[in-house]
């Protein structure tokens, strides 16, 4: 594990915990998307299914544990929790999230490592994985006036993709037979989606005013 | 040891 691997885990985690401050403790979920939680709860219920199979580390598996456990968790709060789901913008929601999955899983069928279940699905969260953040950004453009949790809370999973393709770079010189075609395009595809928001972001962070995104 | 068998990240 290197440096840029743990502060792109650091970033994700980080980026959790303040959407679950935001929903446990403030108990509103206000502009942040049920669509890209249920995607983001797919992706990790389809990738690391591998908890059983495989042993990496504690870490690792920790981890997953985590992820798992708290993407369920905010999909539970969003749809079921009696003060949150009040506070959900289901209107500005809209975008269609279940088009994505099929294709998605097409695209795993054609390419990936190994034509095995386990390798179909992880390769198949990568590719979902890549596009969950869409419905977020959609609403985020809908909204316009983001508040400031959420606003991090995309901000620093941006910036935990970004950790992890100078973690790639990193391992690609210096451990041999290094290179991974699919998480490496997934993942760049992943991160120019944050491009624009980033602009956005670092400018009314340079202003210190509330971040506002362009009709 | 070879990384391409596992996948060793998150």
């Amino acid at each position: 594990m290197n440096i840029f691997r743990l502060a792109g885990d650091m970033s994700h985690l980080f980026s959790i915990l303040l959407l679950l401050l935001k929903i446990h403790t403030i108990k509103s979920c206000a502009g942040v998307s049920l669509k890209t939680q249920e995607l983001y709860a797919l992706v990790f219920a389809t990738r690391y299914l591998d908890i059983f199979t495989g042993y990496i580390s504690l870490y690792n598996t920790l981890m997953k544990m985590f992820f798992l456990w708290s993407s369920f968790t905010i999909v539970w709060y969003m749809r079921y929790h009696n003060v949150v789901r009040r506070s959900y913008d289901k209107d500005q929601d809209t975008f269609r999230h279940y088009f994505l999955i099929l294709p998605c899983f097409i695209l795993a069928l054609l390419v990936h490592e190994k034509f095995t279940f386990l390798e179909v699905l992880w390769t198949f969260s990568l590719y979902l994985e890549a596009v969950a953040i869409l419905p977020q950004l959609v609403l985020l453009q809908r909204t316009r006036n983001v508040d400031n949790l959420t606003g991090h809370y995309v901000f620093f999973l941006g910036a935990y993709r970004s950790f992890y393709i100078l973690n790639w770079i990193y391992r690609y010189f210096t451990e041999q037979n290094y290179y991974k075609w699919i998480t490496w395009i997934s993942g760049l595809v992943q991160t120019a989606l944050y491009a624009d928001f980033f602009y956005y972001y670092v400018k009314s962070w340079r202003n210190s005013e509330r971040l506002q995104l362009p009709a | 040891q070879k990384s391409e068998e596992k996948h060793d990240e998150l």
